[in-house]
């Protein structure tokens, strides 16, 4: 087991300490690392260049850690509905899961994840696709898009998407004749040629 | 409705109004909102445009210019003064398309309204407002981008005429880039080294006009034109602007913060990064952009994924719909998980953005490093994971998705340049680092750190 409480109940407040971890740890390397590097002579300029990989890392850890504490944050206070909330949660575990998964090694490196936690994260992972499926239409019917600034034939509230794309393809202006110039201009001198 | 998708909608665990509550704050939002895209999407006016993707880039141009014009006076007979509600108006009828006036009112006024003094906002926001003066922002040069303290453009202060003295005095400190430059305004506010005493006071606001008001044609010394054909962006004129010696008043430098008195002292301000209040604000929003541009990139992959079906899962059975195999999930999923985080993301720092700079307004700065250190971050965090996750959605729709009649590439056209402008990302990553080392060393030394930062105070 690593240090980190995760377990397969995924409860959110463990998750996102195993993200804050990553952040601080990550920003400790790279100031570590700046550190070093100034102690060794370098300006504070080279030093910065010569950590800038670990210092963009350290950065998108941060971040990510804060958008998760604010997907939380919403979840805890600004939901009132509790089959919304539900499946809010469901999906705020996945951003969470998912972000892990996808970032596996620097949750692991220091064995605060252990490879033990990992592979249930991964199998997890796998559980909420399964559990969001059934509500997947819902979730994007409630971003309250119209078609009208969708402006898509596959994206269509009625789902009527076959009809809309032939109707599409019949609206090319290539379609407006039915022989096309390019045939008079190029490609009958070309084949009478040949 | 296509029984597929009627299917799904009745299976699903919640009602989705409830989230549209959420996501919109409130029912009596979402019926406001609803009425003022149902009053542009009927409008005859705009209701029979033309396919956005059959016009050249000048019909693109003039065509966002109409809907523009248009839509600035119905705005102004409907009452509209909440962002949110004007917004939601707009996008109901020119969505992904660009206002020609954008930065106008997003990057221009604003900048007056924070950086300028009274005498100088009486002078130039009330004709910014009536459209006399449309105006944008330059700050990117031909070479140089994010790092604003390598700009070359200098003002120089000449105290016996008590103008400052605005010149490009190389091929590479050629404004490039800023929005609505090429051909729609007729002033700009133009980030430059300033020069007085003999002393490089470094990069300051200054308001140039550009172009004559009664023919628009360019003044004197000014050089000013689009850059030509873009990845997307196609009804903006980004543009360049060369400034051969132009000058302008000493009122012309924004000076609610730094000064240059008369006889060429300069002031300082009490912080440096004042002087970029507007690019934060910006950055601010972009997460929120490219959650809503996410979100609408789900919208269609799902609902695709959902009508498509492709495959037998069992022998001999019936074609399965596609949202039923585990790597289509795989890939959608994820980016709808984002599109929400963003989403709340965007509302909070938008919601901070507001409350740290009414701070400001009232003298205290404590805040500011903070908003801006985060804000440079998040922006890039995000618009980096809509990019990415919008393209991954683009191609869980197959041959389909590629079609302009998918609307993915309006969408990501339009979502994509959020990871160059305003800063570019790893630039942004990096700024966002430097404050965060600031807050580390700190946090080492015992300080006990404030809000977002705080986590930095745990031990390892």
């Amino acid at each position: 087991r690593g240090s980190s409480s995760i377990d397969s109940r995924l409860d959110l407040t463990a998750l996102f300490d195993a993200y804050e971890h990553r952040a601080v740890r990550l920003i400790t390397e790279a100031a570590g690392r700046v550190q070093g590097l100034v102690t060794s002579g370098k300006t504070g300029q080279q030093a910065s260049n010569q950590a800038s990989v670990q210092l963009v890392a350290a950065a998108n850890a941060f971040c990510h850690a804060f958008v998760l504490k604010t997907f939380m944050d919403k979840l805890s206070v600004g939901v009132s509905d509790a089959a919304a909330r539900s499946a809010l949660n469901t999906l705020c575990q996945l951003y969470a899961v998912y972000g892990i998964v996808d970032n596996l090694g620097e949750f692991m490196i220091d064995g605060y994840v252990s490879s033990k936690q990992a592979t249930m994260l991964n199998q997890r992972l796998l559980d909420l696709l399964a559990e969001i499926r059934p509500n997947a239409v819902a979730f994007v019917d409630a971003f309250d898009t119209p078609d009208n600034v969708l402006k898509s034939a596959l994206g269509r509230f009625d789902g009527n998407v076959y009809e809309a794309i032939f109707e599409y393809a019949k609206n090319s202006k290539l379609n407006e004749k039915d022989v096309a110039d390019a045939y008079h201009k190029h490609m009958k001198p070309f084949m009478d040629e040949m | 409705v296509n029984p597929d998708l009627a299917r799904e909608r009745k299976r699903a665990t919640f009602d989705p109004i409830q989230l549209t509550y959420v996501l919109y704050n409130g029912p009596e939002r979402v019926r406001r909102k609803r009425y003022l895209q149902s009053l542009a999407i009927n409008d005859p006016v705009i209701a029979n445009s033309p396919d956005w993707h059959t016009l050249s880039r000048e019909q693109k141009y003039e065509e966002v210019m109409r809907k523009t014009v248009y839509y600035t006076n119905r705005v102004q007979e409907l009452g509209l003064t909440d962002p949110e509600e004007i917004f939601s108006y707009w996008e109901a009828g020119m969505a992904h398309e660009n206002s020609a006036f954008g930065l106008h009112s997003s990057m221009f006024i604003p900048t007056i309204e924070k950086m300028g003094t009274e005498e100088q906002k009486q002078a130039w926001i009330p004709r910014s407002l009536s459209y006399e003066i449309i105006g944008t922002y330059a700050q990117t040069e031909l070479g140089h981008g994010t790092f604003v303290r390598g700009l070359e453009t200098t003002a120089t202060y000449d105290p016996k005429s008590k103008e400052f003295v605005i010149n490009s005095p190389t091929l590479t400190s050629t404004k490039f880039w800023p929005g609505a430059l090429g051909k729609t305004s007729n002033y700009c506010i133009v980030m430059a080294q300033l020069l007085t005493q003999g002393q490089n006071c470094g990069i300051q606001a200054f308001i140039v006009p550009l172009r004559r008001l009664d023919n628009h044609q360019a003044l004197p010394g000014v050089t000013v034109g689009d850059i030509g054909t873009k990845f997307g962006y196609e009804s903006i004129d980004n543009g360049f602007l060369k400034l051969n010696h132009v000058r302008v008043p000493r009122m012309n430098m924004l000076m609610r913060y730094a000064k240059v008195l008369e006889d060429g002292t300069f002031i300082k301000p009490d912080n440096d990064k004042l002087v970029y209040g507007s690019m934060v604000f910006i950055r601010s929003v972009i997460t929120n952009d490219a959650a809503r541009s996410l979100g609408q990139a789900c919208t269609i992959a799902i609902r695709y994924s959902a009508v498509r079906r492709q495959t037998e899962v069992s022998p001999k059975g019936e074609e399965a719909q596609v949202l039923d195999y585990q790597t289509q999930q795989h890939r959608v999923f994820p980016a709808l998980a984002t599109s929400y985080a963003l989403w709340f993301a965007g509302r909070y720092m938008v919601d901070v953005y507001l409350r740290v700079t009414e701070q400001i307004e009232k003298g205290a700065l404590e805040e500011l490093p903070q908003l801006h250190g985060l804000s440079s971050g998040l922006k890039a965090f995000s618009s980096w994971a809509a990019s990415r996750m919008l393209e991954e959605c683009r191609m869980s729709c197959g041959g389909h998705g590629y079609s302009n009649a998918s609307g993915f590439s309006k969408i990501y056209v339009d979502l994509t340049p959020a990871c160059t402008y305003e800063g570019e990302n790893m630039v942004m990553m990096l700024q966002s680092a430097r404050f965060l080392l600031k807050c580390f060393a700190q946090a080492k030394s015992g300080a006990k750190l404030p809000g977002l930062v705080s986590c930095l105070n745990r031990p390892l």
